[in-house]
């Protein structure tokens, strides 16, 4: 990734969409 | 996603508010069409697809994973007042596909197909090395805790015969040696003390169900029987309204889920 000076880069793995958030445990 | 990209779908974040609230109606339509065991409840949304409909609307394509609760879906307990069955009671889930249509801003489900499987024993020992797992309903030890805990608890009760619906779950526990069933009953037009040939008895026309749990634990030449069984008020049969193509019959399910249950009734334990 180039980025301009000054200029912030997002850094970071990308959030996935799916699957959602676990509500009481994974099985 | 926007549409447009040659798929015809758009796919939404799976904690989006509006993919929630497709998989909360999603969940609400199986609790109210589950003819036996327990209520079930979200547990996580796996993926979405959505799809515009001619001439409107949208389909929500959607996979859900849920939980299996504590209340029987005879049970007249808003499901979100059930609490989900923990892993040392040996859990039990449920992978399911749903299409549900949004149209005017309301939600109606088109299809569901789901599954559900128990946790696995070893996960279940993993969490609890000493919990029982869950029995075979047909286990000759499960059918004759539940016989004896129905006769136990029949004898004790001064109003109607109960019968038996269905059992719904059991456990073989090897220390002390016991075996804890939950089974659903319901009331017939006999009366419970003069009963004497329970196969003449029928279930009453406006059905009033129960839920018991039991413990018979084997003694030395003979065993004790400990059993409560929770009646839920008489509730008047409504047809369901059904998906297309989705033919699931509702006398039992309706009962289970009127807008503002009364209070159940609380019999036992008895001993």
């Amino acid at each position: 990734t180039v980025g301009q000076p000054g200029v912030a880069v997002a850094a970071g793995p990308v959030v996935r969409p799916c699957p959602g958030r676990i509500r009481h445990f994974k099985i | 996603v926007p549409l447009g990209l040659g798929l015809g779908y758009k796919e939404l974040n799976c904690d989006d508010p509006e993919t929630e609230q497709a998989a909360l109606v999603a969940v609400d339509y199986i609790n109210s069409n589950l003819l036996q065991g327990y209520k079930h409840t979200l547990n996580q949304i796996d993926k979405v697809k959505v799809w515009s409909r001619r001439p409107m609307g949208e389909v929500f394509e959607i996979e859900i994973d849920t939980l299996e609760t504590v209340c029987h879906v005879l049970d007249p307990t808003p499901s979100a007042n059930c609490s989900v069955r923990q892993l040392r009671q040996h859990a039990v889930e449920g992978d399911c596909d749903f299409r549900v249509l949004k149209q005017n801003g309301q939600f109606s489900v088109l299809s569901a197909k789901c599954d559900s499987s128990p946790d696995s024993a070893e996960d279940v020992r993993k969490v609890c090395p000493s919990c029982p797992l869950l029995a075979p309903l047909n286990d000759t030890k499960v059918v004759h805790a539940v016989d004896a805990a129905l006769a136990a608890f029949n004898a004790r009760n001064n109003g109607s015969y109960f019968q038996l619906v269905e059992v719904s779950r059991a456990q073989l526990v090897p220390l002390p040696a016991s075996t804890y069933v939950e089974f659903a009953v319901a009331a017939t037009d006999c009366v419970a003390q003069d009963v004497t040939d329970p196969a003449v008895c029928n279930m009453l026309a406006e059905k009033q169900y129960g839920f018991c749990k039991s413990t018979l634990t084997e003694k030395l030449g003979g065993e004790d029987v400990a059993v409560t069984c929770t009646v839920f008020p008489t509730q008047p049969v409504l047809p369901q309204p059904q998906p297309d193509g989705i033919n699931i019959p509702s006398s039992m399910v309706s009962s289970a889920t009127p807008e503002s249950p009364p209070d159940a009734v609380v019999v036992g334990p008895l001993v």
